[in-house]
């Protein structure tokens, strides 16, 4: 048996893994300054 | 007809450089070294942004740093071309075929020597949007940093040369 | 860092479906090799599994083509 101690929870890995694409997505996120073509 | 903001395109590039932090596992990763847009015929830059800011203009640094950048889009223009037109047998942990508003493009990954790029075609379009980091950045985050991007990007889908 | 929190985290990787990194922290930093293994190991139907390895324990748990390796 695996002693306690080594263990996480699914809810803890759960929580991890959103955490992190969470972050990874909200700091993705690119600004657009304005429209990026001019028509001529 | 239209054609590039090119103010906007370089600050839109600028905004691409950003690093990531992590705090949820304490990740960090450096800025991209630089985001360039480029032609899909040939190779030429379009606009770009680079993180060596501490470069002083016009000095012959600069110039290197620029000439480097070239070269390098030059090499990935063509090994991009080979890849898209090898139909035979797509790499698989190095292209990502994905979606963006109906569109499809694919989302490749290279080792350049002590770097990593990720570059991919703005959908429907004679641009290639290239992103060159260094090799502690990984290719996985690379890929949904540039997915990202290009999402952003609509305005050039569909954007032809000349 | 918010993972540390739990005091049993030795490290983490998280990697997508090709198998290329998108984070790696601490002894998973040292063991990106794991990936190739960690990918074919099956996982339940709520995306969870643990693989013992020598001296540690790796949690593993995938969601949205992106798994998280947790060593303890």
């Amino acid at each position: 048996t695996t002693p306690d101690s080594t263990k996480i929870s699914k809810e803890q890995l759960k929580r991890l893994h959103s955490r992190i694409l969470d972050e990874i997505s909200s700091q993705s996120q690119v600004d657009k300054p304005g429209p990026l073509t001019v028509p001529f | 007809m239209v054609m590039l903001h090119s103010k906007n395109v370089k600050v839109f590039l600028e905004n691409t450089l950003k690093p990531y932090d992590l705090h949820s596992v304490d990740f960090k990763t450096s800025s991209l070294q630089s985001s360039i847009l480029l032609t899909a015929t040939n190779g030429g830059i379009m606009s770009f942004a680079t993180s060596n800011s501490d470069v002083p203009k016009n000095s012959i640094n600069e110039i290197n740093s620029v000439n480097n950048l070239k070269m390098m889009s030059l090499l990935v223009k063509d090994k991009w071309s080979e890849d898209e037109n090898n139909t035979v047998e797509q790499p698989t942990n190095s292209c990502y075929p994905v979606e963006i508003e109906s569109f499809k493009t694919k989302i490749y990954t290279y080792e350049m020597e002590d770097l990593h790029a990720c570059v991919a075609q703005i959908p429907n379009s004679d641009l290639l949007l290239l992103f060159i980091a260094e090799s502690t950045f990984p290719y996985g985050l690379l890929v949904i940093k540039i997915e990202r991007a290009i999402r952003e990007l609509s305005d050039l889908f569909g954007y032809r040369l000349g | 860092m918010e993972a540390e929190q739990n005091s049993n985290i030795k490290g983490t990787i998280a990697f997508d479906s090709h198998g290329n990194v998108i984070e790696s922290t601490g002894v998973g930093s040292t063991r990106i090799e794991d990936i190739c293994e960690l990918s074919r190991v099956a996982l339940d139907a709520e995306g969870f599994a643990q693989v013992q390895g020598d001296s540690l324990l790796v949690h593993l748990y995938k969601r949205d083509d992106v798994t998280l390796a947790v060593y303890t």
